[in-house]
């Protein structure tokens, strides 16, 4: 077993599925379609296969499934991540590793034939929901793909009898990142091969943390995330809010910020609540900002050149906004990046290039759903939570003391450890 | 058969299918380096090794099927692990 890096920092999983097939027996009555409630079950399974061996527990959220930690999507297509469906055969699902947002979402092609387990032989005319659904949830909970012959984490679909038992690597992996569960070897093993509900009752799960207390208009310098970072006529800006701090040429913070964004950038939006993204354009040096769908092109800080939308520089219609841009030292070339995807972005013609989206893997060590990024000195910085990452642009990695705490580096703040950022992988 | 099998390892499907689940490093994408025909025989033998058949190098029978073989989407070899090209020996 490989394990990806990233785990859930609690035992007590939430689950639910948001879309449904489009094809379910319950509309279509064709007997090659699965009940809705088949459908649930075969998860239901897959989380037991995993919960049985590890002290993880899991709760389907049948009425809330967009609360859920892993929300599970039957789509088609290109469907707003790196990791576009092709139709029947090929590619079944995917999931992502432990994290916020998208994090630990699976994604199932709505092309596929699924059946029940029981039904399956797994080829490509009939695929085995559990067995997919299974291996999905292993991503989900932080394992790779494994090379060990049988196990459920191998990538492609192999077939498993009907009574299905856990593989010997793939337990491993599990036990390894969540503990052993205390009666892993008394508890019988989950079957599918009846129709009946094999659920073992199982404690509600730890309810969620009552919500953060509304912050502050104002945020603190030492104790916060950053929406957009960018070096701006040589010194570094860096934005949070309604706000942003100024940092010299020689790494000095500048007094008397941060200071509101409105004041100095007058012609951006007067309810601005944000920016998302802001990069120095290389070919004339205009400063870009990206807040929610539109974008906005300034010269200097008094002038506004151009508002438009995402979406007329190639962007797709259905995104919302963007996470970072900047222009990376490796090539002078534009890049953007959302979630999951990143675009290469080409200034002549104003336009994403062909053959974008691609899948943020391509920046290894570089987690999804960044809030900023940014080049300084040569060097490519990414930024996520109160943490950033160095990232070595000739080996395509980030380099191996990533990542960091933010505020002592970039804003000179004392060097306290923060127990909620611990080192990751 | 052997211009067949080299044609075929040439093919822009190929390798896209093989930079797509990592058996080829992506990396290359962004910085466009090219790729010789040793590096793209590494990269089948490692998903040969991932799908349990013989580990070849060549685009056989086997291996055609295992293209064709339904599969996670997610890649099986980590960007810069495994199959690292880049790095270029100094004559």
């Amino acid at each position: 077993f490989v394990k990806q890096g990233k785990k859930w920092d609690k035992l007590n999983l939430t689950w639910g599925v948001r879309r449904y097939p489009t094809k379910m027996r319950d509309s279509t009555g064709d007997p090659e379609h699965m009940y809705r409630w088949e459908i649930q079950r075969e998860f239901r399974l897959a989380t037991e296969v995993w919960g049985r061996v590890s002290r993880l527990e899991f709760t389907e959220l049948e009425s809330k499934p967009e609360e859920a930690d892993i929300i599970i999507d039957f789509n088609t297509g290109y469907h707003g991540d790196g990791y576009p469906f092709d139709g029947q055969g090929r590619t079944l699902a995917h999931a992502f590793y432990p994290g916020h947002g998208i994090g630990g979402d699976m994604h199932f092609d709505d092309d596929e034939p699924w059946v029940q387990h029981q039904d399956s032989d797994n080829t490509w005319e009939r695929v085995s929901l559990f067995i997919t659904a299974a291996h999905e949830l292993g991503h989900a909970l932080g394992l790779y793909h494994s090379d060990v012959e049988g196990s459920l984490m191998s990538p492609y679909l192999i077939r498993f009898p009907s009574s299905f038992r856990l593989p010997q690597d793939d337990v491993r992996g599990i036990q390894e990142l969540y503990g052993v569960d205390e009666k892993y070897k008394e508890d019988p093993w989950p079957s599918t091969s009846t129709t009946t509900t094999t659920t073992t009752p199982r404690p509600a799960a730890t309810p969620r943390p009552p919500p953060r207390p509304p912050k502050s208009d104002k945020p603190d310098t030492c104790n916060t995330e950053y929406d957009a970072i960018s070096v701006i006529r040589r010194e570094i800006y860096i934005f949070k809010g309604k706000y942003f701090w100024r940092v010299d040429a020689q790494g000095n913070l500048l007094p008397n910020y941060p200071a509101k964004i409105n004041r100095f950038w007058s012609k951006l939006p007067k309810n601005l609540t944000h920016i998302d993204a802001v990069y120095e354009r290389m070919t004339d040096g205009k400063i870009v900002f990206f807040i929610g769908n539109k974008y906005y092109v300034c010269r200097g800080n008094q002038e506004l050149l151009k508002v438009g939308r995402l979406k007329n520089l190639g962007l797709p219609a259905t995104l919302k906004k963007i996470d970072a841009a900047f222009v990376w030292g490796y090539n002078g070339r534009t890049y953007l990046f959302a979630e999951t995807m990143y675009w290469r972005f080409d200034e002549a013609i104003q336009h994403v290039e062909l053959d974008y989206p691609r899948a943020m893997d391509m920046w290894r060590g570089v987690p999804y759903n960044i809030d900023s990024a940014f080049k300084h000195n040569g060097t490519t910085y990414f930024f996520q939570g109160k943490m950033f990452w160095e990232f070595d642009d000739f080996r395509m990695r980030v380099k191996p003391k990533s990542p960091a705490l933010s505020a002592p580096f970039w804003l000179g703040c004392p060097n306290i450890k923060n127990p909620y950022y611990p080192k990751t992988t | 058969s052997g211009d067949r099998d080299k044609r075929d390892i040439i093919d822009d499907r190929v390798q896209w299918y093989l930079m797509q689940y990592g058996y080829l490093p992506a990396s290359d994408m962004e910085t466009g380096n090219l790729r010789t025909e040793r590096q793209l025989r590494e990269a089948i033998k490692t998903m040969q090794r991932f799908g349990h058949i013989p580990m070849t190098g060549e685009l056989d029978a086997a291996t055609r099927r295992l293209l064709r073989t339904p599969r996670c989407s997610l890649p099986d070899v980590m960007p810069g692990e495994g199959n690292d090209f880049r790095i270029r020996v100094r004559r």
